[in-house]
C-alpha cells in the first residue's frame, strides 16, 4: 500500500498544516539543521502507532505537540494523518471501496488522544492490524531515524535480533 | 517462531553477503549468530572484511565502513521483506563521495518497487532523487514546506562531495 | 577539588554561553548542575535555546543542533584552560552551510593559539585549513600520507556544501 | 609544548612508517572511509598513554597491530613516537636541554610494551607526569575522536562530569 500524502499540523515544529504529496520513486528531503526535516520522519512513525516518547526523543508525549516560538503560542493539540493509496486493492476487505485510506492520530494537551480510520474513530488496535496485514507496519528495519545506524552497529549482538524477527 | 527467525536469518544472510560487496565494490560479509542453539535468544554478529582487508568483527572498521556495513544489512533485510515504502534519515552522512554513489544507485534500483523517502544534506543524493522538497523556517521555529526543483537545490543547506582519488 | 570543580564548571558555564549564540548566530544555551548540593556526584545538564525557538533540554533538538551545542561545550572548556593542540575527528558531519561556516570561523580564531588538527569530509573544512595532509590506500589496508594543496583537494574524498537558503 | 612531529609504524593501518609534521595553525586531514585517518588519531591517544582497547575500537591491545592485509603479512610490533617542540622551554625542567621532546610507545605481539623518553627507556609514569605538566594530556576535551560528541550528547548527566573535572 504506498504512501500517498502525509498531512502534519501541531506537532512538533509544524504548527501550521504542512502536507506532502509523496510520489513514486525516491522522494528527497532537505533543509538547514534543525528546520524540521527528522520531525516529519517522527510524524510518520507516531501516526504508525509509536508509543515509546523517548524513541521520538521527548521526556513525555506531550512533547510532540508544538510547545511555541518566538512569534507563536504554544498549541493545544498535534495531529497527524497518513493516507494511503488503495488502487491496487490490496488493501484488507473491510477497505475494498475506499480508493484513499486515511489513518490519523491526535493528541491534546489534556492526555487525551484518538486515532481515526478514514475520519471514523478507532481504536489502536485497528490501525495496527491494517499496518499488520498491508506490510506497511515493519517499522524495524524501513524506518530508518537519524542515529539508528549507530544503533545498530553500537548495540550488543541479543539487540540487534528485533531486525530478524521484524521481518520473519 | 523459532523456525521462521532461523529461515529468515539464513535468507538475509544470503542477501547481505551478495549486497555488501555491491556497496563496497568487493571484499565480503557474513552474520553470525552468537548462539545458534539458542534461536529465542541468540544474538547477531557482523563479520566483515572491506576488499583487500582483513576479515574481523565490524569495530575496527572505520566510521564509514560501519555505517556502509549497516546499510547492507538494512537492505538485505529489506530485500527479503520489502516494505511499501522506506524512510532514511541522513544514512548518508558518514560516507565519502564513491560510497555515495554505490548507495545512491542501490537505493534508485530499490525505488523500482519501493518508494524512498530520503533526509540528506548531501548533494549527489539529491540529485538521484526524482522529487525534492525542502523544509525552511523563515519564521523562527516554525517548519514550513516548499517544493524545490532539483537546480535549485543549491540554495536548500546541501553540502556536496567531490570526487574520490 | 570541590571548589574547584565548581569553579571551572562556572567559567565553562559563562564562556558556553558566549560561544552558543556565536555558533548558532543567535539564541541561548546554558550548563545547570543536577544537583548543586553533591559537588562529587552532580551531573551536568544542557538547556539551549536555538534563535527563536523555545528553551528546553536538548533532547528535542535536531541532530545537527545537538551536534553544534556539545562543539560549543568542547571550545568552552577549551578556551578556559586551552591545551597546545585539539583534535577533531568529523564532527563537522551533521552540520550544514552556515553551521560549518561559524564553526569554521571559531576554529581559525583558536588556531592562533593552539594547533588544530581537524579530520573532515567537508570541503569548506579543508579550504580553511593552512595545511592538508591526504591519507590513501592505493595498496589496499595499508596507509600512506600524501600532502595534498588546496587546490587538489577535489581528490581526497572531500564533499562540499552548497550555500544555504 | 606544541607538536613538531607523528611518526607511526605498525600500528593499525600504517604498516610502513609514516612521518606527519604538524605545522602551527589548523591542519587538515582528509581522505576516503576507512583509509586511516582517524587511526591517526587513535595513534596519538595511545603514544598519549590510552590504556582502554575498547576505547581504541579493539577487544585488546594487540589489536592496534597491524594485522596483515590482502598483500602484507601481520606485523609483530606497533611503535608510535609523538615529537614535541621544547624551543620556547616551557618543558619541564628535567627536559631544558632539549629542543625536541621524543615520547615512544611500542607494543609486541608477545604483550611486551615499552615506552621510551627521548629513545631511553622509561616508565608509563614519567610520560603522563610530563603530559600533566606541561598541559597536554588534557585529552578529555581536547582530543575528540569520531562519535565522541554522540557519546557526549546521549550521555547521563553524570557521565559528562570527566569534561569539568578533567579542566579543574
Ligand atoms: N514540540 C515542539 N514544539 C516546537 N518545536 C519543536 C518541538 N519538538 C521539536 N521541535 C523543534 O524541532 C527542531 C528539530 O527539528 P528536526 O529534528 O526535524 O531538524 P532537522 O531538519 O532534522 O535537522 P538536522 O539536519 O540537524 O538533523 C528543534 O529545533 C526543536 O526545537
Ligand atoms: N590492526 C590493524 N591492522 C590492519 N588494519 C587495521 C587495523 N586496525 C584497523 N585497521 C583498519 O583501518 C581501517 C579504519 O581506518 P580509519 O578508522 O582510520 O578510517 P577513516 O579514514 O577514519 O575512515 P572514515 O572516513 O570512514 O571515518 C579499517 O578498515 C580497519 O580494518
Ligand atoms: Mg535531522
Ligand atoms: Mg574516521
Amino acid at each position: 500500500m504506498k504512501i500517498k500524502r502525509l498531512e502534519i499540523i501541531g506537532f512538533k515544529s509544524f504548527v501550521d498544516k504542512v502536507v506532502l504529496d509523496f510520489q513514486q520513486g525516491v522522494t528527497g528531503v532537505v533543509g538547514p539543521n534543525g528546520c524540521g526535516k527528522s520531525n516529519i520522519v517522527d510524524a510518520i512513525r507516531w501516526v504508525m502507532g509509536e508509543q515509546n516518547a523517548r524513541s521520538l526523543r521527548g521526556k513525555s508525549m506531550e512533547d510532540v505537540i508544538f510547545g511555541g516560538s518566538e512569534t507563536r503560542k504554544p498549541h493545544g493539540m498535534a495531529e497527524v494523518s497518513l493516507i494511503f493509496d488503495n488502487e491496487d486493492g490490496l488493501a484488507p476487505p473491510a477497505f475494498a471501496e475506499y480508493a484513499e485510506i486515511m489513518v490519523t492520530r491526535r493528541l491534546y494537551r489534556s492526555g487525551e488522544s484518538d486515532y481515526l480510520l478514514n475520519k471514523t474513530p478507532c481504536r489502536l488496535l485497528d490501525i495496527a492490524e491494517l499496518f499488520m496485514d498491508t506490510g506497511v507496519g515493519r517499522r524495524a528495519y524501513s524506518i530508518i531515524e537519524q542515529g539508528k545506524i549507530g544503533f545498530i552497529l553500537n548495540a550488543k549482538p541479543e539487540d540487534r535480533r528485533f531486525l530478524i524477527e521484524e521481518a520473519a | 517462531t523459532r523456525k521462521r527467525f532461523k529461515e529468515t536469518f539464513e535468507q538475509v544472510n544470503i542477501k547481505f553477503q551478495q549486497i555488501f560487496p555491491r556497496l563496497f565494490h568487493g571484499g565480503r560479509a557474513e552474520l553470525q549468530l552468537t548462539d545458534s542453539d539458542d534461536l529465542l535468544e541468540t544474538g547477531i554478529d557482523i563479520i566483515a572484511q572491506p576488499p583487500g582487508k582483513k576479515l574481523q568483527g565490524i569495530n575496527l572498521l572505520s566510521g564509514g565502513e560501519k555505517a556502509l556495513t549497516a546499510v547492507a544489512l538494512i537492505f538485505a533485510i529489506f530485500q527479503i521483506k520489502p516494505s511499501p515504502f522506506c524512510l532514511l534519515d541522513e544514512v548518508d552522512a558518514p560516507l565519502d563521495e564513491a560510497n555515495i554513489g554505490r548507495f545512491n544507485e542501490m537505493v534508485r534500483e530499490m525505488s523500482e518497487i519501493s518508494q524512498f523517502i530520503i533526509i540528506t544534506h548531501n548533494k549527489r543524493t539529491m540529485e538521484m532523487a526524482d522529487t525534492l522538497y525542502g523544509v525552511t523556517m523563515q519564521e523562527p521555529g516554525v517548519s514550513r514546506l516548499v517544493s524545490v526543483k532539483i537546480n535549485e537545490f543549491q540554495e536548500s543547506g546541501a553540502r556536496r562531495p567531490a570526487p574520490v582519488a
